[in-house]
């Protein structure tokens, strides 16, 4: 089972969005893919038509080692899983506070169902707190969705010192599989400044001893597509909501550019 | 002196655009304005052209009692100043964990600015932390910039919980004064959905014994605009850097809704 982390502290940059279409269309093709919702909004759960209700057992008392991740997850669709999300995680960074090896957490629950899924993609919160320090710390990769803006763009430094930071001192094996451009306005300048800019500093560190070596910036833009923004509110991905649209052609052909990724490496 | 939080937990949703562009056009009517950056992001403090040190004083220090605010803050246009974030305040959680009265370590701050400005607005990060709790527990106001789709639509009753929590045990003048819709596109079905459903909800609590028993969705509507993308890279509000473009006029026009709301209210 091969664990990324969708993730970018920047918000509102299309990760959730990223998380769920992707899965969905790597499910379509025949993986059996798992979507963990480690984000207190619950928008992945949300997204795929599961309602968390309060007095449930969260993804919380995973991480305190008082369940176990199948009693928390879903199957949404044919070969694709859910594990949800709820509103107590916001509580994390207290609840964890002085628990011994916290960072560790998630990665001994993930641990119990690795024969059951061939990838499992965590969708993290915008922010670099405690949650996101226990994803980095349990996958094999790292998958950031971006907007091609300019505060975006600023962040995408801080988030790659924070990948190294992480492979250093918790999780050795940890990569930087790409960078995935979304909600990418085709017609204007900021967005090609912003893609060359991407692609550029990539070509540059090709080969270097880092975690983001064989990285790339997928050659597949998420476009603009009023139907991404639509689908959440149907509890479907896109490719079950319109699968015709531009959203979920562009959801496709990423799912395959990240397969032919794996291979490349 | 009114302050203000500009909050919305939603990630991308226009915060640090709003703050920073309405703090713009309300100095270009001749109001003495600070915008205050509480996201460890910077993202207010890079929009108005200001780069922080590493080694420089903090609003870390600041709620910590280590300096004061006027160390940190910089005059940036006529009327329009900004208090400066910085990389380390991403470690509030964990400083300021313990600390007794640590809720309260902004608001005897903001005291010491009181009589030089008649508007403060605070650009918090996209999550219910403590530093957002230390904006609540300071502030007099909020004002909620969101995106009309339906994540963000989803995100609204939890926020309207908090502001609530906020109000009874840590700030019992807390309001909210409003909802601003940004990166409307006009000509999408799901747009005008989430503006009526905003609207519909606010004119059914007018009244209610609640903090947001006056707030109201404002008429003016932020339009998506690329200048406003733009302005970022060049350390500029909208107002200096595209003075003609839609984004400048609807900040403009927001400015005089908001003064407005204040003498109704
Ligand atoms: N390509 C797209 N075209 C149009 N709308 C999009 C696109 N991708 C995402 N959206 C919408 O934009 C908003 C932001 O996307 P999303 O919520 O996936 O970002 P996020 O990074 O997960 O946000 P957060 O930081 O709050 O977790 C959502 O309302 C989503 O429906
Ligand atoms: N009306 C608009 N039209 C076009 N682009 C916009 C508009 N408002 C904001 N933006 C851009 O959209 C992105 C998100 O806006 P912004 O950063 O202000 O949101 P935020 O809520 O502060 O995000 P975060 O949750 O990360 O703090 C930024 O790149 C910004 O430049
Ligand atoms: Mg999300
Ligand atoms: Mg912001």
């Amino acid at each position: 089972m091969r664990k990324v982390a969708v993730l970018n502290q920047k918000g509102g940059v299309g990760k959730t969005t990223t998380a769920v279409n992707l899965s969905a269309a790597l499910a379509e093709l025949g993986h059996r893919v798992c979507v963990v919702d480690m984000d207190p909004q619950a928008h992945a759960t949300l997204h795929l038509g599961v309602t968390a209700r309060e007095d449930e057992r969260s993804l919380l008392d995973v991480l305190l080692g008082e369940c176990a991740l199948a009693d928390i997850t879903h199957d949404v669709r044919e070969r694709l899983a859910l594990v949800r999300a709820s509103i107590d995680l916001a509580a994390a960074e207290a609840e964890l506070a002085g628990v011994e090896g916290r960072e560790a957490a998630l990665s001994t629950a993930l641990d119990a169902v690795e024969s059951q899924y061939d990838f499992l993609f965590i969708d993290c919160p915008p922010s670099l707190g405690v949650l996101t320090i226990n994803a980095l710390a349990a996958v094999d990769e790292v998958l950031i969705p971006m907007q091609p803006h300019f505060l975006a763009l600023h962040g995408l430094s801080k988030l790659l010192e924070t990948i190294e930071l992480a492979a250093e001192r918790l999780n050795p094996k940890l990569r930087l599989r790409g960078v995935v451009l979304c909600m990418y306005d085709a017609g204007t300048r900021l967005a090609a400044e912003v893609a060359r800019d991407v692609a550029r500093f990539f070509d540059q560190v090709q080969g270097q001893p880092s975690p983001w070596a064989d990285a790339c910036a997928y050659e597949t833009r998420i476009r603009r597509n009023v139907r991404l923004a639509e689908a959440p509110s149907f509890g479907k991905s896109i490719l079950d909501y319109a699968s015709n649209s531009p959203g979920a052609a562009d959801y496709r052909q990423l799912a395959r550019d990240y397969l032919d990724s794996l291979t490349a490496a």
